[in-house]
């Protein structure tokens, strides 16, 4: 729903322009800010930044070892519950008190699930969301023995830049699309500067995405296949390489 | 004639510098 549809259905809500870079939301708040609550989850375990509101959190460690809160001593437990169960409840308190000391050091607030492996984890956090739309989503993952495991990695794996052009919007020329490539390459190469910058990172493969449909076949289920290519730093080199990667996916897409 | 409705780059496989 847009502002102004919004706007006609609640016509007391408070709407706020985000800060615009090249006809584009600007996200750098968001990032800065995700860097905060990171800074404050990442204290009690291992912690790997999902994207930009979102990480994974390993609490096996705190859960098994936190003051207090030992597994093997909780009284309230039913008879039947099996050590993982403790641990999950342990993560509980531990999630508890990370979401209050969140929102005490950066008024940011958590949404959480808490299940023995990543997947699960995320579907809990996903249902709550359906109830709490909170900004940021923590997501804790209490055993090592189950599904993938937590990566150690405060910072991001990838950095990206999308549009889109919804309905009329569409694009349709080679032009217009080498335009907003253009612009789309440019914001990367500013993420990838800083990143080079801040903390010596380099990336390695550039990649192109695209959703597209035929004129003439607006229900066509055909994707446009993703490309990519070994990522050369300088933003007129990779603007060159994302046409030229469009420029196969179309090919392609059109057969 | 075709028409997009998104576009994005990305960059990945980040590693540190040696």
């Amino acid at each position: 729903m847009r502002g102004h549809e919004a706007k006609q259905v609640f016509p007391e809500i408070q709407l706020i322009q985000v800060p615009v870079v090249r006809v584009k939301a600007d996200l750098n708040t968001c990032r800065n800010a995700g860097s905060e609550v990171v800074a404050v989850l990442s204290r009690k375990g291992r912690c790997e930044r999902a994207s930009i509101d979102e990480v994974y959190l390993d609490l096996t460690d705190a859960a098994e070892k936190n003051s207090g809160v030992d597994p093997k001593n909780m009284q309230n437990c039913r008879k039947d519950a099996d050590h993982h169960d403790k641990l999950l409840a342990c993560g509980t308190v531990i999630v508890a008190e990370l979401r209050t000391q969140v929102l005490k050091e950066t008024d940011f607030t958590c949404s959480a699930g808490i299940a023995h492996n990543k997947e699960t984890a995320w579907r809990g956090k996903a249902a709550r969301m359906l109830w709490h739309q909170h900004w940021c989503l923590v997501v804790e993952h209490c055993k090592r023995d189950h599904g993938e495991e937590v990566q150690g990695c405060l910072l991001p794996k990838s950095h990206g830049s999308e549009k889109t052009f919804p309905g009329p919007r569409a694009l349709k020329t080679i032009a217009s699309v080498q335009h907003w490539l253009n612009d789309l390459c440019e914001e990367l190469a500013e993420c990838l500067g800083s990143d080079l910058d801040q903390n010596k990172r380099i990336a390695q493969t550039l990649t192109l995405h695209a959703r597209a449909y035929r004129s003439s076949d607006s229900d066509s289920q055909k994707n446009f296949s993703s490309k990519s290519c070994p990522l050369m730093y300088g933003t007129a080199k990779m603007q060159e390489d994302a046409l030229n990667l469009f420029q196969t996916g179309l090919h392609e897409y059109l057969g | 004639g075709w028409r997009i409705t998104g576009l994005s780059v990305s960059a990945s496989k980040i590693v540190e510098i040696p």
